[in-house]
């Protein structure tokens, strides 16, 4: 029954008002929940899935758009959260999940840049905080996570796109989620969806050194793959983000698996290359579609091994 | 709006560790102003990076004389942005109707 057209790019208010429209036509599965602002004072809201229960109950982060010209994350975000109010009690595997645990779906974790590709630069990755003492704005925001702050794979100089930012958590953004995780004290799982080059891989990006679920990331993760591909035959690559993709410090899902988080993946949709971060519009619901597969067999390994 | 008239992807092939910490170097040189999309870490992975045009000449000239195998993925940068554009025009309209 929605006019939201899920096979194309919109506006971060587009995206809020339909978050909103879901929340509105599922009352008692859905809630829309503002966790912070960002730099520019945006309020940054995640939709809130569950069928009740005791207050804290386990829960699974899905984060997108942290990196505000891979339109495709954001997009699949969308169709992902409008797909879990769908297939609730019809898909038996997504109900159980629900029946167990709560999800929380922020389908725009950089809402500034997001804005600032729509209106000034469609290639802009950052963060859009100004740094004292120099021309260049922003922030990389995942590399400033609390996860071996400014180590390999980041950069001092914010003119760089891989900027580290003053200290782990300077982004507000960052630190909103940081905060509501924290608070909550109940997320046994993280995922973040990114796009370019299908990947899916889990921690360390900070070392190469294994972390000590890896044997169980990589045996979840492969299964996962395997479900994404079984739509499209699309391939991904899995492995921890330093040897599968490069080292990057300070992100997203290192942080929350060194807080306790255990079951932290971060998925790098379908792009070829060949549209760089602009992957047609025509692409957009059978990536968000292959990516569903991939998450919600991650989700039901989380939900069949609560620790 | 930022124009990106011009501008290249190039994919880069790393054949061994040498030519890794080559293409760091130039990756990470402030002159050229590239931006990378799929950094240089292990053999076999090509490497993506957005070249502007004022630099495609002098990064050509640098991949060419160390050996480097590359191919250009993405001939015209603002090409592809014009596209979606349109594309973002022409749904919107959808949308109305």
């Amino acid at each position: 029954g929605s006019h939201f057209n899920y096979g194309a790019y919109h506006s971060l208010e587009a995206i809020y008002h339909e978050m909103d429209s879901i929340a509105s036509d599922f009352p008692d599965l859905v809630s829309r929940v503002q966790i912070g602002c960002s730099f520019e004072h945006r309020p940054m809201y995640v939709l809130k899935f569950s069928t009740g229960g005791e207050q804290q109950r386990p829960a699974i982060w899905l984060n997108a758009g942290i990196h505000s010209r891979e339109w495709v994350s954001q997009a699949t975000a969308i169709w992902t959260a409008r797909k879990i109010v769908s297939d609730y009690q019809k898909d038996p595997a997504l109900s159980a999940i629900l029946e167990k645990m709560d999800i929380f779906l922020l389908p725009v974790a950089n809402p500034d840049g997001y804005v600032y590709t729509q209106t000034h630069n469609r290639m802009w990755r950052k963060t859009r905080s100004l740094n004292p003492g120099s021309l260049c704005v922003g922030t990389d925001p995942n590399r400033n996570w609390n996860a071996s702050f400014a180590g390999q794979g980041t950069s001092a100089n914010p003119c760089s796109e891989v900027y580290h930012g003053p200290h782990a958590n300077s982004e507000v953004e960052v630190k909103s989620v940081v905060e509501f995780i924290q608070n909550h004290g109940n997320f046994k799982c993280f995922v973040d969806l990114h796009s370019y080059s299908q990947l899916l891989m889990y921690p360390y990006g900070y070392t190469v050194k294994k972390a000590p679920d890896a044997e169980e990331l990589d045996e979840v993760a492969r299964r996962a793959a395997k479900a994404l591909a079984s739509l499209s035959g699309t391939e991904y690559q899995v492995g921890p983000t330093c040897t599968t993709v490069y080292p990057a410090s300070g992100s997203s899902i290192d942080w929350a698996y060194d807080n306790g988080i255990k079951y932290a993946f971060t998925f790098e949709l379908r792009d070829t290359g060949h549209y760089g971060f602009l992957l047609p519009a025509s692409q957009i619901v059978p990536t968000a579609e292959e990516t569903w597969l991939g998450l919600r067999s991650i989700m039901a390994h989380v939900r069949d091994h609560l620790y | 709006r930022e124009k990106f008239l011009g501008d290249q992807v190039f994919r880069i092939n790393v054949r061994n560790g040498d030519e890794i910490s080559k293409l760091s170097w130039l990756v990470n040189s402030d002159n050229f102003k590239l931006d990378v999309w799929r950094s240089p870490s292990t053999f076999g992975r090509p490497v993506d990076v957005l070249v502007p045009s004022v630099s495609l000449q002098p990064v050509r000239s640098f991949l060419a004389s160390q050996g480097f195998e590359y191919s250009v993925t993405i001939e015209d940068l603002q090409a592809l942005l014009d596209d979606e554009d349109e594309e973002m025009q022409h749904n919107e309209g959808q949308e109305r109707n």
